[in-house]
């Protein structure tokens, strides 16, 4: 991995005697090709590098015996700062019932979150209730119908003929009048670049207010989780972000374009298929699945 | 390329960093560009504007080479496979589509037998193509409802049957296992039908692309690549890490979430568009 490559880099540069800042800023390319090989961002990486760099031509790497030890360290270090001091958590209303959207494109893994989240919001004593407002992809609200089953959690629904705006505010009174605390919205996937889907969207969010907005995003994704993350966080305000299919051997670079361009928590990883494969995202073990 | 007016060092990098933003991904580009470095100088190319061209020549090379014209005349079982959420099932509600619409017998397999809604969800495309779909229940077997869709395929003598099958990752291996008893099935069966199974990505992929054809392609043995989603912002270069190692063709393209939203894939149009 990363360790070594920067071991060997340093070790080329063993013989000559006291190392310098340019010997230092070469051996930093190492770090530049395993972070665009995690599929992290060209310019994020660029940006990511250079802040390294002022940590890495200091003192504690120029005269150290372990050289690349220490730049590993300040990687890391760095890595998990940016993508961490996370709420792993949701933030409640003080007067129920706590609103969250889902949000994201096609295929992110949004409706198995929402399924996943109320598991995990009903374990905690919450009583969530799905909303099917996804009215086009076909057979969707059958989706969310049977994860609602499996959880013992009602699903609301108005069929796809309505406004998912309509559906929501819906959702909203039956959940008030029907003593759920916690109402968390599937939504349909869309591009960033859909106007009329991101305006959708949009609507929804002034319609019924959610405390939180949720991104899903697939942890595979590459270099275009900047355009995404930048555009759904421009047009609503993104609160958090959820991680999917982490159980794949994609490295997840992912995490730290998102974190970057959003300045978002990362706030759940996604771990499988099944309804308890929720879990905390934990930016350190990001960090070190990123650099490989 | 209007503001180079010579070829220099700086034009090099403007390339490779297209490139890693459209997802070729890093080395696969480091090699293409020192490639491009080589011929440059042996054909004495003075123009970025030829350099460009070159450069685009060469890409759509490693992407047409080896590509013959398909003999679809014969009647075909087409095994889907790919990642979850890729795009499977709605491809073959395109595929279904514009081979119905070219006059041809389509029959569906509702292969995926494992995930919420996804019998469900074939449905509903079997009925807006007007094809009919041979499916058990949800926790059946896939490999018993492949085994019936081929028998009904070939006593009805279609001329296409899809099977669809469930998302995995190419990292589970009892479930890489499964579809390699699902593909063995289906050829065990097929009779004087040809087999080929088709491997959907999704274009907003990264590098993991690549494992991803990999594992996929020593489970199955991948005959073609339809990459989706390529109506969003993403380009999909990893197709070209792909083709280069693994030789596989890229056949479709999905631009959208209708039925008619699927195209040929078309090198130089992709090219063009990763150029954009
Ligand atoms: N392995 C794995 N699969 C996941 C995970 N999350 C979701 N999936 C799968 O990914 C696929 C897509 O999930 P969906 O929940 O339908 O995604 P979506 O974002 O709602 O999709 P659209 O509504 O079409 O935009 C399904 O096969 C899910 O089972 C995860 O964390 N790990
Ligand atoms: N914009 C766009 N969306 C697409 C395209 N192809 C598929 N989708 C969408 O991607 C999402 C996932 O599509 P599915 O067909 O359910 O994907 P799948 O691979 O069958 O998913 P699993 O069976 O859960 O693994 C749906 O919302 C589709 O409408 C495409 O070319 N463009
Ligand atoms: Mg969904
Ligand atoms: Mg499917």
């Amino acid at each position: 991995g990363l360790a070594d490559k920067l071991q060997g880099a340093f070790d080329k540069l063993k013989g000559k005697g006291k190392l310098s800042e340019k010997d230092v800023k070469g051996a930093l390319r190492e770090v530049k090709l395993a972070l665009l090989e995690a599929d992290v961002n060209f310019k994020v990486v660029k940006k990511f590098v250079k802040k390294i760099e002022e940590r890495a031509v200091g003192h504690e790497v120029l005269t150290s015996l372990t050289p690349a030890q220490q730049v590993i360290k300040i990687v890391n270090e760095e890595l998990t700062e940016l993508m961490g001091g996370t709420q792993s958590k949701i933030t409640f209303a003080s007067n129920p019932p706590t609103i969250i959207m889902m949000a994201g494109l096609q295929g992110a893994g949004k409706t198995t979150t929402v399924g996943k989240l109320a598991k995990l919001l009903k374990s905690q004593g919450k009583n969530p209730l799905l909303v099917a407002a996804d009215i086009y992809r076909p057979a969707a609200i059958k989706q969310l119908q049977v994860l609602g089953e499996k959880v013992e959690q009602p699903v609301f629904t108005m069929g796809d003929k309505q406004d998912p705006v309509d559906i929501a505010k819906a959702a909203i009174s039956h959940a008030e009048s029907n003593g759920n605390d916690v109402v968390i919205i599937d939504t349909a996937g869309r591009l960033h670049i859909d106007e009329a889907l991101m305006d959708e969207l949009k609507n929804v969010k002034k319609a019924v207010k959610p405390h939180e907005i949720l991104l899903v995003v697939d942890s595979m994704t590459g270099q275009d989780a900047v355009n995404v993350a930048e555009n759904f966080d421009q047009a609503l305000g993104v609160d958090g972000v959820v991680l999917t299919k982490l159980d794949g051997d994609a490295r997840g670079g992912a995490a730290l374009s998102i974190s970057s361009v959003t300045g978002k928590p990362i706030k759940f990883g996604g771990f499988g298929e099944k309804l308890e494969d929720l879990r905390e995202f934990h930016p350190d073990r990001m960090a070190s699945r990123i650099l490989g | 390329f209007s503001k180079f007016t010579s070829i220099d060092e700086e034009l090099f990098e403007e390339l490779e960093e297209i490139l890693i933003q459209a997802d070729v991904g890093v080395h696969t580009t480091m090699n293409l560009v020192d490639d491009l470095r080589e011929k440059a100088k042996e054909e004495n190319i003075k123009e970025p504007k030829d350099l460009n061209e070159l450069f685009k020549n060469q890409l759509i090379e490693i992407l047409s080479q080896g590509e013959e014209k398909e003999d679809s005349e014969q009647p075909t079982i087409l095994m889907v496979v790919g990642v979850n959420g890729a795009g499977k099932t709605t491809t073959i509600g395109k595929i279904a589509q514009r081979t119905k619409e070219a006059g041809m017998k389509v029959l569906l397999g509702a292969g995926d037998t494992f995930r919420a809604a996804a019998i469900d969800q074939l449905k509903v495309w079997g009925s807006r193509v007007g094809v009919d779909i041979i499916a058990h229940q949800e926790g059946a077997d896939s490999a018993a409802v492949a085994y019936d869709a081929v028998q009904a395929a070939k006593s009805r003598g279609v001329d296409l049957l899809i099977v669809d099958t469930a998302g995995r990752l190419h990292t589970q291996s009892n479930l890489m296992q499964e579809l390699e008893k699902v593909k063995r099935v289906i050829t065990r069966e097929a009779g004087e039908m040809r087999v080929e199974v088709l491997l959907v990505l999704d274009a907003t992929t990264g590098q993991n692309a690549v494992n991803q054809a990999k594992l996929f392609n020593d489970a199955v043995a991948i005959d073609g690549i339809a990459l989706t989603k390529l109506d969003g912002t993403a380009k999909g270069g990893v197709v070209i890490a792909i083709k280069e190692e693994l030789g596989i063709p890229i056949k479709l393209i999905g631009v959208g979430e209708s039925a008619e939203d699927l195209q040929d894939f078309e090198a130089e149009s992709f090219i063009e568009a990763l150029f954009n």
